[in-house]
């Protein structure tokens, strides 16, 4: 609070950390701001609707799978700009973006939501819950724009979005890490520079333990998400092997 | 390697596949 840091770490670096993944955020976030905001009266019709609740299942399932997977590329994109993270023996870098890449999306959606209408923009329009009923899977469903709207909820600026999906992306405490001091002193760093850009932005106390308490419900909803594929995939496993995006099924795979 | 090859083609691409 009283502006020093770790010793280790000077402020100019976490400056310039802070400023890297802001840049790197802006750059591979997929849909600028101003652009989802332009869009968010354009809501699907009944009848669009009626459309995607009439699809079969593996339908749904194999149109949802493409666009995480495409939300995801972006999420790579990003982790390879962050200052450290090339750096990072490929194991780590791959078990970090197996372990982190869906939360940031889950983080980054929180940009594509509209809570006063509780829908989010997916394949060209702005889709409430009822939208995804076809999946079979309504509590995750609900989960996922729970988390949305309680993340909007703290009205987080795009340098604290990108900061904290950093954060999030650079946790140690993923399994099969080899070199996890490696990751922990980034994630260290990332934090510093999280709460560098809070204060910075004025934020209040609190902000930060509001943030750490979203990193278990990511994992949570992520965890559900597992869940829900494996479910899926012992009814229709051979949509999954033939018509499911290659990346999902890397990261996703059992 | 091979189990997550795209993965790596991805991380080791200087550009993305994705249009950014």
């Amino acid at each position: 609070s009283n502006g020093e840091t770790s010793p280790t770490v000077s402020m100019a670096e976490l400056e310039h950390l802070a400023q890297n993944i802001s840049k790197s955020h802006v750059e591979t976030c997929q849909y600028l701001r101003e652009e989802l905001q332009q869009l968010s009266w354009q809501a699907f019709l009944q009848d669009e609707v009626d459309g995607y609740q009439s699809k079969p299942r593996e339908v749904m399932w194999q149109l949802c799978a493409i666009k995480i997977t495409e939300a995801i590329q972006y999420v790579v994109e990003f982790a390879k700009r962050i200052d450290g993270f090339m750096e990072l023996c490929q194991n780590d870098q791959i078990v970090l973006l197996k372990a982190g890449s869906l939360e940031v999306v889950f983080v980054r959606m929180c940009r594509a939501f509209d809570t006063q209408n509780n829908t989010v923009y997916f394949d060209g329009k702005y889709a409430g819950p009822d939208v995804f009923k076809a999946l079979g899977c309504d509590d995750l469903i609900t989960s996922v724009f729970d988390f949305a709207k309680s993340m909007c909820s703290l009205h987080l600026s795009e340098d604290e979005i990108a900061l904290f999906s950093a954060f999030v992306l650079l946790s140690a405490d993923r399994t099969w890490l080899q070199e996890k001091l490696q990751v922990e002193k980034l994630q260290q760093k990332t934090q510093l520079a999280l709460q560098h850009v809070l204060q910075k932005n004025q934020r209040e106390d609190g902000i930060l333990s509001k943030l750490r308490c979203k990193v278990s419900a990511l994992r949570s909803l992520c965890a559900r998400h597992s869940e829900n594929l494996s479910a899926f995939r012992a009814v229709y496993p051979d949509i999954v092997r033939s018509h499911f995006p290659p990346l999902y099924k890397e990261l996703f795979g059992p | 390697k091979e189990k997550h090859k795209i993965l790596h083609q991805l991380l080791q691409n200087s550009t993305s596949p994705v249009d950014l």
